[in-house]
């Protein structure tokens, strides 16, 4: 889960909105 | 970060079953490892998930395509089949079996409106814990290479998760 929610964050980041 | 407690106790207790208690298929962790993975990858964000996902191979245009001869490429090209990847692949009007499609339990995508432009963030593989974790591992990596392959991904990559029982390694 801590992973997942890592990886998210990092995503958000770089995801065009 | 928003899951729910039972689900972490779900899948805690699917983690310690044991092999006397360990579930019979290992769809018994599709329900739970798919609302995890909704839990964080929510739709709302720009996610989707996709149950027994489908990689297509990458196939070059017909044959009969003779280079240089631009109205012929064109005519030929537009039956090719498209993946959601932005991969051309083997156009449906072609008869018998598609050869070679890989189909990994789980892929969580950064999608949009496009219906070719889903970029793959995770691929999962879930097996029962007393599965051989060499092929297993074989398996999940010829997942990887076949999803990188296709160039569908963000700047920080594609990662595969190979569920393996109590175990979760990551590719």
């Amino acid at each position: 889960i801590q992973c997942f929610l890592d990886r998210k964050e990092e995503i958000m980041k770089v995801m065009p909105v | 970060g928003g899951v729910p407690v039972w689900l972490r106790k779900r899948l805690r207790a699917l983690c310690n079953s044991g092999a006397t208690k360990r579930p019979h298929f290992e769809s018994s962790w599709y329900g739970p490892i798919n609302g995890v993975s909704y839990t964080v990858f929510t739709v709302k964000d720009g996610f989707i998930i996709k149950p027994q996902a489908k990689f297509r191979d990458k196939v070059s245009p017909p044959s009969s395509v003779i280079p240089g001869r631009s109205n012929s490429v064109s005519s030929n090209t537009s039956n090719m089949s498209t993946s959601s990847y932005n991969v051309e692949a083997r156009p449906r009007t072609e008869p018998g079996p598609e050869a070679d499609i890989l189909e990994p339990d789980f892929v969580i995508c950064i999608a949009g409106s496009s219906l070719t432009g889903d970029k793959i963030v995770y691929i999962i593989e879930i097996k029962r814990g007393d599965e051989d974790a060499f092929k297993a591992s074989e398996q999940i990596t010829h997942y990887v290479k076949r999803a990188v392959s296709t160039g569908a991904m963000i700047s920080t990559g594609i990662v595969g998760l190979l569920v393996l029982g109590s175990e979760t390694f990551r590719i």
